[in-house]
């Protein structure tokens, strides 16, 4: 309402300035976390590194991921959180949101590697998708893939048929192993810089909650 | 759409910035710096209803309300949105995860009287 009346819908008087931004800032908030579907803002202990987001953002854009262009539609990046490895094999594992197993359909989920490369020539890279069994216990491959690496550089991998088994499972980590042929260490560069660290980008779409018409 | 500026008392487009970094949710929303929380204010006389608005439906709510607060109140239109745009946003959900979505409808481009 204009300054010193009263509105003529609800019959308040106009708020002081400060209490009315106050208002307009709650608002705010509330209508982002209700549209994002949050009870609360997050609280992040985990921080991705700057160099690690920042690389995953532009591989995005390069292979012309630009999901957000329609209503529902978005885009999930889990970057590498933990790895272990051995002489001969690396294992990579990434986190999900447990919010999105229950409220979005993967479309698709594309894994992003940067090989390296001990010497020229091709270098045999067996890449297995494993998922915990029903007890949790142990780990079973759910998929198993051959790959030639004749290069360093970024590689990508479909790993949409992985995250959506995960989902429906109830499960929040997708785990990846690596294993090579001959004994040439990490197939990967992420450990020297962040800016080469592993990640997941899925495209995902929100499910509409079920509307029930009152008649 | 009008901008409000200065004392005018019609229908227009009232700007109003939200800055996540004042608000303590700069950690978790990577872009953008802020939300554009833009809002409609203002008297919409006659001469002014009729310009196409969204909300009829919540048109027709609010001048219901205005008809029981004030059986004589001469007005007949509603200053609302008529453009409106989405928030795109970059943030942490709460597995550190960083999701890329657009909100639709969140941003308020210009206002009218319905």
């Amino acid at each position: 309402a204009p300054k010193g009346l009263w509105c003529p819908a609800c019959g308040l008087a106009a708020l002081a300035p400060t209490t009315q931004r106050d208002v307009l800032i709650a608002l705010a908030k509330q209508s982002i976390l209700s549209k994002l579907r949050l009870p609360d803002r997050p609280n992040i202990t985990q921080p991705t590194s700057r160099g690690a987001l920042l690389t995953a953002l532009r591989r995005m854009e390069a292979q012309r991921m630009d999901t957000a262009v329609s209503p529902g539609l978005l885009t999930l990046l889990s970057v590498l959180c933990t790895g272990s490895s051995t002489s001969r094999s690396v294992r990579l594992h990434f986190r999900f949101t447990w919010e999105l197993a229950g409220s979005a359909d993967i479309l698709q989920a594309t894994l992003y590697l940067f090989w390296t490369v001990p010497s020229p020539g091709s270098h045999p890279v067996t890449v297995r998708l494993l998922q915990p069994d029903p007890e949790g216990l142990n780990m079973t491959v759910a998929s198993e893939t051959q790959l030639d690496v004749q290069r360093a550089g970024w590689a990508t991998l479909d790993v949409g048929q992985a995250v959506r088994s995960l989902f429906s499972r109830g499960s929040q980590r997708l785990t990846v192993e690596l294993e090579v042929a001959e004994d040439w260490g990490s197939p990967l560069l992420a450990g020297r810089s962040d800016s080469y660290w592993p990640f997941v980008a899925a495209q995902a779409r929100a499910r509409t909650p079920h509307r029930v018409q009152r008649r | 759409g009008i901008d409000c500026s200065g004392d005018s008392r019609m229908c227009c487009r009232k700007e109003f910035f939200v800055d996540f970094k004042e608000i303590g949710w700069e950690d978790w929303i990577i872009q953008p710096e802020g939300y554009h929380m833009n809002y409609c204010t203002g008297l919409c006389p006659l001469h002014m209803a009729g310009i196409p608005g969204l909300a009829a439906s919540f048109h027709t709510a609010v001048l219901s309300l205005i008809k029981a607060n004030n059986a004589d109140a001469a007005v007949d239109s509603c200053c609302v949105p008529t453009q409106r745009r989405p928030l795109s946003l970059l943030y942490y959900d709460r597995d550190s995860n960083i999701i890329k979505t657009d909100i639709p409808d969140m941003i308020v481009d210009a206002c009218g009287c319905t």
